[in-house]
């Protein structure tokens, strides 16, 4: 899959949840919009105090920006492990610093496609899969791969094929 | 299987096929 492609359909994909549209890159490298879309996703598990965790307002400041994702990664991890007991140790982990510092495309991706694993897999997830069954088809295709690339190694019990044959 | 750019292609049936296989599978959230 071309990251880029990645990034820019799962950009997309996040302009579907309200308030959301237009949303670029540049508004993501603090973590703050990423915390409140997980908070919106899974708010019994992203709660309003785990919220107060992330700071506002970093500014320029990419040592804050990449704490704040750091927290947020950890809370997709813990919430794949906790919630959904499903494995993502095979999944690379964003280079969360390429973020905070460079606002790096491939590694957004790789976090938006955390993101939308939570999506796709938590209590609400008919309302995100109808979302995307909504897009263009080359946006589904791309995020169709992403959630492969999540769910189908390690031989997860709760893995999706292609084809819905089981693979 | 390539799909042909601007018009519905042949992976318009696997895309529906997964992602109605997504929604009807049994959402395991822990309590």
């Amino acid at each position: 899959m071309e990251s880029n492609s990645l990034c820019e359909s799962l950009l997309k994909w996040l302009e579907t949840f309200p308030g959301r549209e237009g949303t670029k890159i540049s508004h993501l490298t603090d973590g703050v919009l990423m915390a409140n879309v997980l908070h919106q996703i899974a708010p019994e598990y992203f709660s309003e105090y785990w919220l107060t965790r992330i700071k506002a307002d970093v500014g320029d400041n990419w040592r804050l920006k990449v704490s704040n994702l750091r927290k947020v990664q950890q809370g997709v991890v813990d919430y794949y492990q906790e919630q959904l007991n499903q494995s993502i140790r095979h999944f690379p982990l964003p280079d969360l610093n390429k973020i905070g510092e460079h606002g790096d495309a491939v590694e957004m991706g790789r976090m938006l496609q955390l993101l939308l694993g939570c999506a796709v897999n938590c209590e609400n997830k008919q309302q995100y899969i109808e979302a995307i069954m909504n897009m263009e088809e080359r946006v589904q295709k791309v995020i169709m791969e992403a959630i492969q690339e999540l769910m189908l190694r390690e031989g997860s019990p709760g893995a999706v094929g292609l084809d819905g044959d089981g693979r | 299987e390539m799909n042909k750019p601007g018009g519905p292609g042949p992976s318009e049936g696997v895309l529906a096929n997964f992602f109605n296989s997504l929604l009807s599978k049994k959402t395991a959230i822990n309590s």
